[in-house]
């Protein structure tokens, strides 16, 4: 192909991926959180760009216009003007790099327009043939790269700014770190009580695993962290006068705040993803009603006794569910370890004399997100937040998104929600640079 | 072939520069293209 550097560090390439399995990528436009997502819609087949042309003799760079012809997250397959319907020349670019140009700007920097060598003289007079093929289409704006790059841009978190994230190693618990790196909106975490080198854990800065400093105390959170740091909290909550490293509130995404007055109350049963086990939907219950709408979900049948396996949801979480939610959806719902024969919610609630979360409680709300079965994305591996990898959407259910991991066993999904900030459109980690985990390639034994 | 998906398209004059020689033609770009 063309195309210079494909697949950002670690060489994945989606074009020929996309084209040998002919699918399709989620659009730019399913991604509130990703860069250009607001305008994407503008991007349409059809458009004409000005790209370089690698196949002419002139001693420097040529370029030429070529079409959109598919459009697969920020990659688009394109055809040079002249080729008609000979898809033989196609190739895939990123249209978010710095590799693709509005048409007009080869004239701007006073370079000459090149078309191929091998169809440099299929047109006797290509002036005529381009005023045909220009006139009334559509083309970017002239100032579509430096959009992308202000989009990429993220004034709030910085290398220093220090936050409260979960515990990666106890997930009932929180921990300060230190933001060692930011890329895309995600942050690269380093434990500051930690005494290992590369102890970092990755997370989005929109993440509900990440908080502002002072936010477990104010929450009621469980907090792993030396004294002098939670008496300095206290002072803080009290004076609100913050240090210029610390994260704070308004440098959050906000949450939903629930509506009426009924609560969620301890001993709550519902159904929640197990944090430790995302392709699973557990039998949870509520185990501690924290402030400011929080909740401790333990997953039954597999709680520690000291609660170091709860998991902190907000109320209006898309990862928790009412009991029966995966009955009425068809999907699988996890017992609790050791449960004996055909699960029922209903003798279930009988024998452990509980009650089930009342269905007004949810947040019901369903987004018009555009995923579909089959759509190409790149997805965080989030047992392993270092790593996104190249996945497919296995399963729609409302809001809610069953990921697959290509080239991987499906025990290996991941049920994530629509507006997860841990989901990138193809091309992504191209655009940011970062590594993108290819299918795994099953080797098999002689 | 009016655009419609957003906001507001604007017609732009773009230059052509072929080894033929330079003319112009009238396109569309999204809005916003200062």
């Amino acid at each position: 192909t063309v195309t210079s550097r494909p697949g950002g560090v670690k060489g994945f390439d989606w074009g020929p991926y996309l084209s040998s399995t002919s699918s399709d990528a989620a659009s730019v436009s399913c991604f509130k959180h990703c860069p250009m997502s607001d305008n994407w819609l503008n991007i349409t087949v059809g458009m004409k760009v000005e790209i370089q042309n690698h196949e002419c003799d002139l001693p420097e760079h040529a370029y030429w216009i070529a079409t959109v012809i598919k459009i697969a997250g920020y990659k688009s397959l394109m055809r040079f003007e002249g080729f008609g319907n000979d898809t033989s020349y196609d190739f895939w670019m990123n249209l978010c790099t710095q590799d693709v140009h509005p048409v007009g700007w080869c004239a701007t920097i006073g370079k000459p327009l090149v078309p191929p060598k091998s169809i440099q003289h299929k047109y006797l007079d290509w002036k005529e043939y381009l005023v045909k093929r220009l006139t009334g289409s559509r083309t970017l704006p002239s100032n579509f790269y430096n959009k992308v790059v202000e989009s990429i841009s993220n004034h709030r978190f910085k290398k220093g700014v220090n936050v409260e994230v979960v515990d990666k190693m106890c997930v009932s618990a929180m921990r300060v770190a230190t933001v060692d790196e930011v890329i895309g909106g995600r942050l690269r975490l380093q434990y500051v009580d930690s005494k290992e080198e590369n102890d970092d854990f990755w997370c989005h800065m929109r993440s509900p695993l990440v908080h502002p400093i002072t936010w477990s105390q104010r929450s009621g959170h469980k907090l792993h962290a030396i004294q002098e740091y939670k008496n300095e909290c206290l002072n803080k909550i009290i004076t609100e006068n913050y240090h210029p490293t610390d994260a704070v509130p308004d440098m959050f995404h906000k949450v939903k705040e629930p509506m009426g007055d009924l609560k969620f109350q301890v001993g709550m049963k519902l159904e929640a993803i197990d944090p430790l086990n995302l392709s699973a939907i557990c039998v949870a219950t509520v185990m501690k009603v924290l402030k400011n709408n929080y909740l401790m979900i333990g997953i039954d049948g597999s709680m520690a006794q000291n609660g170091s396996d709860w998991f902190c949801y907000h109320t209006s979480s898309p990862c928790i569910f009412p009991v029966g939610f995966c009955e009425i959806n068809g999907l699988d719902l996890t017992p609790p370890r050791g449960y004996k024969g055909q699960f029922k919610w209903f003798e279930y609630l009988k024998q452990s004399k509980s009650t089930a979360a009342p269905v007004k409680l949810f947040d019901k709300e369903i987004p018009k997100h555009g995923f579909k079965p089959s759509h190409k994305v790149e997805a965080v591996d989030l047992m392993e937040p270092r790593l996104i990898c190249v996945a497919t959407v296995s399963k729609v259910v409302g809001r809610l998104l069953r990921i697959h991991f290509d080239g991987w066993e499906n025990e290996y999904d991941q049920w994530v929600d629509s507006e997860s900030p841990d989901l990138y459109p193809a091309g992504w980690c191209e655009v940011m640079n970062y590594g993108l985990e290819g299918p795994r390639v099953k080797v098999e034994p002689p | 072939d009016v655009p419609t998906s957003t906001k507001k398209w604007e017609q732009k004059q773009v230059q052509i520069k072929t080894l033929e020689g330079e003319f112009s033609v009238t396109m569309w770009a999204s809005g916003g293209d200062d």
